[in-house]
């Protein structure tokens, strides 16, 4: 909620490229909001962060850090 | 960790395509090197180094844009590296990053590639942050090693690495495929040589084989001599055999006891082969677009091949005048053109027969005829190439020259 869109966008494309976050298959192009707490929680606790489920300055940070492309296999619900 | 894949053999090759600007060309391999090393210093694993044809695991630097890869990167910083879990055997690094080795600046590069290493392995990302196989870049360690997690991973994927197996570790050994740098043979003259190959090619282009050289031939007469393996990267002259099969898009080489395969100007993974069902050094080969067999041809016997099915060649070779009648046996070159008619070449002469493999009367014919060379037509290396057929020519009389493109003999950026 506390994010512009801008931000936001960039947040949820963070989330779908390392597989926190799935496109739902229906297509639908919002994604429901507990999806998105509960990506952002899985992350804050592969990253070791404190788990919220909400953006933080602690979890924007991380995100910006350089990393490798290929997919994190940390939400069991989108790995399987 | 996390298992992704595994490749079913431990003894696999690597190969460098390019190396970052921002460290010179032997820090960067030695950072390669390390990175394969770490991982074969804790499991049952060899990485050996080609430097041409295929390997198992492929590096490669590319930035925003690339011709081969559709992952592209974002720029310095952000994404760093990707590769693909076996057994496909990408790996990319972003070349806009400043890649480094032995200082905190930029990104080191041995980290990040064991790390990518470790995917072309089959491990996925880590949970445990100080892993190599953590996804974020925890920065340069300068006294790097493998996380306990990351050791566990690659010992679930291949077994621990016991002590027979030390010895077995082959160095990184210096490539065995060192590019061919023999002098080229002599520039044929193309109205007159005896020719090695001869194939239809792809967009029915007539190719012509001679030693180091290859040339198409059009309706205008021959075009210029390339080196054979400035246009096909691998492949030696002197060949014994060339076909293009327009069913699969292969165009299979063959020299000695070896067959290459193309698909228009890059080699195919794994060739060249060993030819090991038919006999090496064939004299000739053709694709026939009447039952879309290829016909190999060794002193008077053929063999019939159908490239998608088993085919059983314990009853061959079969005699070649069983089924091509009139034509010699050991023909340097052949080739079928679109209509099913098929052409032999021995010497300087040529045959042609007709779709039910009967040489046609007249034949055979100078191969200068074939070549749209006419007379008077000077020596090849002053060659003007304004040769017209002779009004008595008749275009299928010839090589049929009406499907022959303009010359562009070199691969376009399309090819």
């Amino acid at each position: 909620r506390a994010l512009g869109p801008t931000e936001k966008e960039a947040v949820l494309d963070y989330l779908v490229q390392y597989g926190y976050l799935q496109k739902p298959l229906e297509g639908a192009e919002d994604f429901r909001l507990e999806d998105i707490t509960e990506a952002l929680r899985a992350f804050q606790e592969a990253s070791e962060l404190p788990v919220s489920g909400q953006m933080d300055d602690d979890t924007r940070a991380r995100m910006k850090q350089p990393r490798c492309g290929v997919e994190d296999p940390f939400n069991q619900k989108t790995l399987k | 960790y996390l298992l992704l894949g595994r490749w079913r053999k431990k003894h696999l090759t690597f190969r460098i395509f390019n190396l970052p600007s921002t460290l010179s060309p032997s820090r960067a391999r030695a950072a390669l090197h390390q990175a394969f090393k770490y991982w074969s210093s804790v499991a049952p694993l060899t990485f050996r180094e080609v430097k041409a044809g295929w390997a198992d695991i492929r590096l490669s630097f590319h930035g925003r844009q690339s011709p081969y890869c559709s992952n592209t990167f974002d720029g310095p910083g952000k994404v760093l590296a990707h590769a693909d879990i076996p057994e496909l055997g990408s790996v990319h690094f972003d070349n806009d990053e400043f890649w480094t080795e032995g200082t905190y600046q930029g990104v080191n590069l041995r980290i990040i590639a064991a790390h990518e290493v470790g995917h072309a392995l089959g491990l996925g990302h880590s949970r445990y942050t100080q892993a190599l196989m953590a996804p974020v870049y925890a920065g340069y360690q300068p006294y790097f090693k493998l996380h306990p997690d990351d050791v566990a991973g690659i010992q679930a994927l291949y077994g621990k690495k016991s002590p027979e197996t030390e010895d077995e570790e082959e160095e990184i050994e210096t490539p065995t495929v060192s590019p061919a740098t023999t002098k080229p043979s002599p520039m044929p003259n193309p109205c007159s040589s005896e020719l090695d190959a001869t194939m239809l090619g792809p967009r029915g282009k007539t190719y012509a084989f001679k030693g180091d050289y290859v040339w198409t031939v059009t309706d205008s007469g021959p075009g210029p001599l390339f080196r054979v393996s400035a246009l096909w990267e691998g492949l030696p002259g002197n060949l014994d055999a060339a076909v293009y099969s327009p069913r699969t898009k292969w165009i299979h080489f063959f020299k000695g006891n070896k067959v290459w395969r193309y698909v228009g100007f890059k080699m195919s993974p794994g060739f060249p082969m060993k030819l090991n069902r038919v006999e090496p050094n064939l004299d000739a080969a053709l694709y026939w677009p009447i039952n879309k067999k290829v016909f190999l041809f060794k002193g008077s016997g053929y063999w019939q091949w159908d490239e998608l099915a088993r085919t059983d060649l314990s009853r061959y070779p079969k005699p070649i005048k069983e089924l091509f009648t009139g034509v010699p046996d050991q023909p340097s070159a052949a080739m079928s053109w679109h209509d099913g008619q098929v052409y032999f070449f021995k010497g300087k002469d040529y045959w042609r027969l007709n779709q039910q493999l009967r040489v046609a009367k007249g034949y055979p014919r100078n191969i200068t005829h074939w070549m749209h060379c006419s007379p008077q037509t000077p020596d090849t290396n002053s060659f003007t190439g304004d040769i017209t057929p002779s009004s008595t020519d008749t275009i299928l009389d010839a090589t049929p020259s009406t499907m022959d493109s303009i010359l562009d003999i070199t691969p376009s950026t399309t090819d």
